[in-house]
């Protein structure tokens, strides 16, 4: 473990912390895509077939079942809590995420460290994350307005893979054969595609205006 | 080896 991924790791946790505090607090889930928060929790479903198969440490294994249980009470709650659910932008959240399914995990199939079942699944909630946030995206540029916590909630999203891109480097220069290369090059796309996000987030932090995404 | 094919990161 090294600083940089732990504040990323801090950093996911405190975005899916916003996430609920939003939804809860506000008993609001407006601006929220679901379609990316499925694709999330399906990102943690795949990615952690190991829970119970490879033990790391008390603090890996505690953040997995966070990671899990939040994603999928998420999606629970957009989808079948009656308050929240009638908040939900269904008619803005049309992103065709079944497409990043499928692309990600042709791809899976492809690349990956080993053409084994857990691995093919670990590739493919690598690829599946890099791109989990389109819909996401698309739907603030077509919401307009964006409230804080949204905001807030991408942001520490899209933060959290660029500190585990520190945390890659740092560890490919101390530790002798440390090769993520799925994890780093994913990493990167998946940052990048937060690029015009952050642009238009720090324009609103410096002109202390309301944060609104281009059409 | 063993070690560094398990996923240590989140």
């Amino acid at each position: 473990m090294n600083i940089f991924r732990f504040a990323g790791d801090m950093m996911h946790l405190t975005s899916i912390l916003v996430l609920l505090l939003k939804i809860y607090a506000t008993k609001s889930c407006s601006g929220i895509s679901l379609k990316t928060q499925e694709l999330y929790a399906l990102v943690f479903l795949a990615r952690y077939l190991d829970l119970f198969t490879d033990f790391i440490s008390v603090y890996n294994t505690i953040m997995k079942l966070v990671f899990i249980v939040s994603s999928t009470a998420i999606v629970w709650c957009m989808k079948r809590d009656r308050v929240v659910r009638r908040s939900y932008d269904k008619q803005l959240d049309t992103f065709r995420h079944y497409f990043l399914l499928a692309a990600s995990f042709a791809l899976a199939l492809l690349v990956n460290e080993k053409f084994t079942f857990q691995e093919i699944f670990w590739a493919f909630s690598i690829y599946l994350e890099a791109v989990a946030i389109l819909p996401q995206l698309v739907l603030l540029q077509r919401s307009g307005n964006v409230d804080n916590l949204t905001g807030q909630y991408v942001f520490f999203l899209g933060a959290y893979r660029a500190f585990y891109i520190l945390n890659w480097i740092y560890r490919y220069f101390t530790e002798t054969h440390f090769s993520r290369w799925i994890a780093c090059i994913s990493g990167l796309v998946q940052t990048a595609l937060y690029a015009d996000f952050f642009y238009y987030y720090y324009i609103s932090w410096k002109n202390n205006t309301k944060l609104k995404l281009p059409a | 080896t063993e070690e560094e094919e398990k996923h240590d990161e989140l």
